[in-house]
C-alpha cells in the first residue's frame, strides 16, 4: 500500500 | 503534497524550462550533453507510462505531460534543429556503462517483479545517474556557461528537496520507500561537487571553470 502512495510523486 | 515536494517539482520544472529556453534563445546547445537529455527522456517515458492508466490529480497529469514534452523537445533541438552546435567531441560518456547496471539493478532489486514496477524502478535508478554524461562533459571542456550552471543547480536542488519530502512523509504519513530514497541520495551526492563550485564561484559572479 505504501507503494501506491509513492506513485503520486513525479 | 508538502512544501518540499512542491518546491522540488517547481525547481525541476524551472531546470527543464531554463535548458529549453537556453537552447531555443541562443539557438545553440553548446556545452549541453545530448546523452544526458536522452537519458532524462527515457526516465520520464518509463516512469510516466501510467499517465493514461491511472489518474492521480490534475497537477500530477499536467506536470507529467509537461516534463515528457519538454524532454523530447530538448532532445529534438539538440539532435535535430541545432545539431550543428552539438559538441559531440566532448559528449563522449559511455552511457552503456550506466544502462546495463541500471537494468540489472532494476530486475534484481525492486518492490515487485511486475512490468510497470520494474520500469518504474529502472527509471528511478536511471534518474540518479542520468546527469553523469553532463557532468563528465563539463569536466572535459573544463567550463560551463552560466545559464547551464543555473540549469544544473535547479536540477540538483529538486532531488535534494525530494529527500526532505521523504523525511516529511515518513514522519507525518509513516510512508517510506527505500529504493527512491537511496537512489535520491546517490543522485544528490553526485551534485555535491557541482553545488560547491556553483556556490563559491557562480554566485560570486565568476564563470564556472574547473581546474583543467
Amino acid at each position: 500500500q505504501g507503494r501506491t502512495k509513492l506513485k503520486d510523486e513525479l | 503534497m508538502n512544501i518540499f515536494r512542491l518546491t522540488g517539482d517547481l525547481s525541476h520544472l524551472a531546470a527543464i524550462i531554463i535548458l529549453l529556453l537556453k537552447i531555443w534563445k541562443t539557438r545553440s546547445c553548446a556545452g549541453i550533453s545530448g546523452k544526458s537529455q536522452i537519458l532524462f527522456a527515457l526516465v520520464f517515458t518509463t516512469r510516466y507510462l501510467d499517465l493514461f492508466s491511472s489518474f492521480i490529480s490534475l497537477y500530477n497529469t499536467v506536470m507529467k505531460v509537461i516534463y515528457i514534452m519538454c524532454a523530447y523537445a530538448t532532445v529534438y533541438l539538440i539532435y535535430g534543429k541545432f545539431k550543428a552546435t552539438y559538441d559531440g567531441n566532448h559528449d563522449t560518456f559511455r552511457v552503456e556503462f550506466l544502462l546495463i547496471p541500471v537494468v540489472l539493478l532494476a530486475v534484481l532489486i525492486n518492490h515487485a517483479f511486475a512490468p510497470m514496477e520494474i520500469l518504474w524502478t529502472f527509471s528511478i535508478y536511471l534518474e540518479s545517474v542520468a546527469i553523469l554524461p553532463q557532468l563528465f562533459m563539463i569536466s572535459k571542456t573544463g567550463e560551463a556557461e552560466t545559464i547551464t550552471t543555473h540549469y544544473l543547480f535547479f536540477l540538483g536542488l529538486y532531488r535534494t528537496l525530494y529527500l526532505f519530502n521523504w523525511i516529511w512523509r515518513f514522519y507525518f504519513e509513516g510512508f517510506f520507500d527505500l529504493i527512491a530514497v537511496v537512489a535520491g541520495l546517490v543522485q544528490t551526492i553526485l551534485y555535491c561537487d557541482f553545488f560547491y563550485l556553483y556556490i563559491t564561484k557562480v554566485l560570486k559572479g565568476k564563470k564556472l571553470s574547473l581546474p583543467a
